[in-house]
């Protein structure tokens, strides 16, 4: 997370930490699945002959310090279901980068354990409507050791496409996705921050939404974050967690 | 003498029948029939010299060391003494038939010609029971010594109720080791009653009647065995004993009391020693179906569908519980309860008690738990418990119109079984609150 903050206990208690390939994010969802990006799972830039062949992919939950929620021990990972438009092997292409974990046991909910809401409606999607992102990444010089977050505008797609043209970068901008941020001020999310969620605070329902997903971005803090649009994915989502959502 | 070779029916005749019969005869035919038999003779043709008296020419019959009549004549005419239609009937199975012509058949100086007699025999049975007084005929007359049965061609004896018939067929000894009675009432009494019982009787009459039943004995008047004033019963003495007990020892002139034997089999033993003119005993017995104890409920939850009055042998009692109690025999859980009253007066089983219906330990809630709204603890019939999620972070799914409150109340029934109103036996569930962090993130710097 680039300039934001500590969060405290509670804040964020849908927060997941993930090791994979390295840092990631996640979000809870009901008590026994983890929403997160694909690429988190199966990185587009992966490279066969250095990397473990079967990494091995650890949960954490229900802590905001990386030390302390490694000491609550991993959550099992009973199934872990990867959307079919994702393609690992197109290293610009995000498209259908949003993955479900399916944990062996429920967890048991408390105060920083609580899962997020998922998006019913396009408004949540409107320019300007301030988010928050959280998560274990990078900071502007190092690692995280505790849960930092930043609280971001949904931003102009039209911008974001037209920053992306500057930047001379190919990726598509998809209608699955969306993007934030502000290139004045330079918040943003980072790597190892990937597949958390971009939350938004529902007022009528006073519940918070997880409308995005981390997902990429060109450098750090230098314009706009790119996030899987999960309301374009909510069918997916539950038709893969059954009854439980 | 002609003999008739024995047969049941059969013809006799003048010698040349129908030719005229020679003079100067004097033949005697023998009939005879099977023992037990007596002879009927009637003569279907008779023409026989007719004279005074059947002087000349006769046909006489006889049997039983009795002349039965001298014929002679037409059967048709007034003239000698014709037979007629008569019928001649011998008391014993032989009858004789003689045949007497004198040296000429003249009338008037005519030479007649008589074609003399066809007379038809036949075997009829002998009554030898019926009373025959005139019989001089010895071994005719039975000697039974108690009772008589005749049947077609013969007799047989047999003796009264407790005498033996002996090898002689006729004569009968006191006999009374094993006489039965199996009829559902009867009398039952000493030999000889009310005439003085024979010496040195060894009887034992034992009644026998259909299980479920019960014998009851009632003595009658006169009552009299020997007796003495000082040792109780030393001389004769009746004995009763129902299910191998025994009930008493009794003589004297004192009738003992009706006795109710509760049993079905009773047996009498009545002893006589070489002497003695008491005049016995005699009782009537009679029986009645055995009856068994009226149910009784153990506890104020039991009920006996349609109580009867009386309950008597096979008839049968059904018990249910009131709602929301267990029929339990012991520590064993009954689906239902029928007891049938035994031919010994008893029920087959025994009552069984109610016990209230017990719902057992509610079963846990996943995140979620329970409290209980009537008595804490108590998991019987019409308890009732509160299922409630561990809020804020569960909330217990409901249906549209209804309450978590509703959705959550569960009453022990009375098949004990908890259930809710809405959605019987089926757990509530306690779903996950999602976006409702207790502590979300605020910031106060603006």
């Amino acid at each position: 997370i680039i300039r934001g903050q500590p969060a405290r206990p509670g804040n964020f208690p849908w927060q997941a930490f993930t090791t994979t390939h390295g840092r990631g994010g996640g979000a809870l969802l009901g008590d026994r699945w983890i929403l997160t990006a694909a690429h988190t799972i199966y990185p587009k830039h992966h490279n066969k002959e250095n990397d473990n062949a079967n990494p091995k992919m650890l949960v954490f939950l229900g802590h905001t310090n990386v030390e302390q929620i490694k000491k609550l021990g991993h959550h099992p990972v009973r199934r872990v279901i990867i959307h079919p438009d994702y393609r690992q092997d197109e290293p610009n292409n995000f498209e259908g980068d949003i993955a479900l974990l399916e944990l062996e046991n429920s967890v048991t909910l408390g105060p920083e354990l609580l899962p997020i809401c998922l998006p019913d409606n396009e408004t949540f999607y409107g320019q300007g409507l301030m988010g928050y992102v959280s998560g274990f990444g990078i900071t502007e010089d190092k690692l995280a050791f505790d849960l930092r977050f930043v609280r971001l505008p949904v931003a102009d797609s039209e911008a974001c496409q037209r920053w992306l043209q500057t930047k001379k970068d190919t990726s598509p901008f998809s209608q699955n996705m969306f993007c934030s941020g502000d290139p004045a001020v330079q918040q943003d999310a980072c790597q190892g921050d990937s597949g958390g969620v971009f939350a938004v605070r529902d007022r009528n329902r006073d519940i918070w939404v997880a409308t995005g997903i981390v997902s990429w971005g060109i450098g750090c803090g230098e314009g706009y974050g790119f996030y899987t649009k999960v309301l374009n994915y909510v069918d997916w989502i539950k038709k893969e967690m059954g009854d439980e959502n | 003498s002609i003999y008739l070779p024995q047969k049941l029916y059969g013809e006799v005749t003048s010698p040349l029948y129908p030719k005229p019969y020679p003079s100067d005869l004097e033949t005697t035919t023998v009939i005879t029939v099977p023992m037990g038999y007596r002879v009927k003779l009637v003569f279907w043709q008779f023409d026989v010299e007719p004279s005074e008296g059947c002087f000349y020419d006769y046909v006489k019959i006889s049997a039983d060391k009795q002349t039965l009549g001298r014929f002679c004549g037409q059967l048709d005419s007034p003239l000698g003494n014709p037979p007629g239609s008569k019928e001649f009937m011998s008391q014993g199975n032989k009858m004789l038939l003689t045949f007497h012509t004198d040296f000429s058949n003249e009338e008037n100086g005519t030479i007649m010609f008589y074609k003399g007699f066809l007379a038809y025999y036949q075997a009829v049975d002998l009554d030898e029971c019926a009373s025959q007084p005139n019989s001089v005929e010895e071994g005719l007359q039975p000697r039974c010594q108690h009772l008589c049965h005749n049947y077609v061609g013969g007799y047989f004896c047999s003796c009264h109720p407790g005498y033996e018939l002996q090898k002689d067929g006729q004569s009968c000894q006191a006999e009374c080791s094993s006489e039965l009675y199996t009829e559902p009432s009867g009398y039952v009494s000493s030999l000889e009653y009310p005439q003085p019982y024979p010496p040195d009787l060894r009887c034992n009459y034992s009644i026998r009647v259909e299980r479920g039943l019960t014998v009851h004995l009632k003595f009658l008047d006169p009552f009299e065995i020997d007796d003495h004033q000082q040792v109780h019963c030393p001389y004769d003495q009746l004995q009763i004993y129902a299910n191998g007990k025994n009930l008493g020892e009794f003589c004297g002139k004192q009738r003992p009391p009706d006795l109710d034997t509760s049993s079905n089999a009773v047996d009498l033993l009545f002893f006589t020693d070489e002497s003695g003119d008491s005049r016995g005993w005699k009782l009537h017995y009679t029986t009645e179906t055995i009856k068994c104890p009226q149910p009784k409920a153990l506890d104020e939850f039991t009920i006996i569908q349609d109580p009867q009055p009386q309950y008597q042998f096979r008839d049968y009692f059904i018990v249910t519980c009131k709602q929301g109690y267990q029929l339990m025999e012991g520590n064993q859980a009954l689906l239902s309860f029928t007891a049938v009253c035994q031919n010994d007066g008893t029920w087959h089983r025994a009552m069984p008690r109610c016990k209230i219906k017990n719902c057992g330990q509610p079963q846990s809630l996943s995140n979620g738990d329970f409290r209980y709204i009537t008595t804490k603890g108590v998991t019987t019939y019409e308890a009732s418990i509160q299922y409630h999620c561990h809020e804020p972070y569960y909330k217990m799914l409901t249906r549209a119109g209804s309450s978590e409150s509703m959705r959550g109340i569960y009453t022990c029934t009375a098949q004990g079984i908890w259930k809710n109103e809405e959605e019987g036996e089926k757990m509530p569930r306690c779903l996950p609150v999602c976006g409702k962090p207790v502590n979300p993130v605020t910031q106060k710097e603006r």
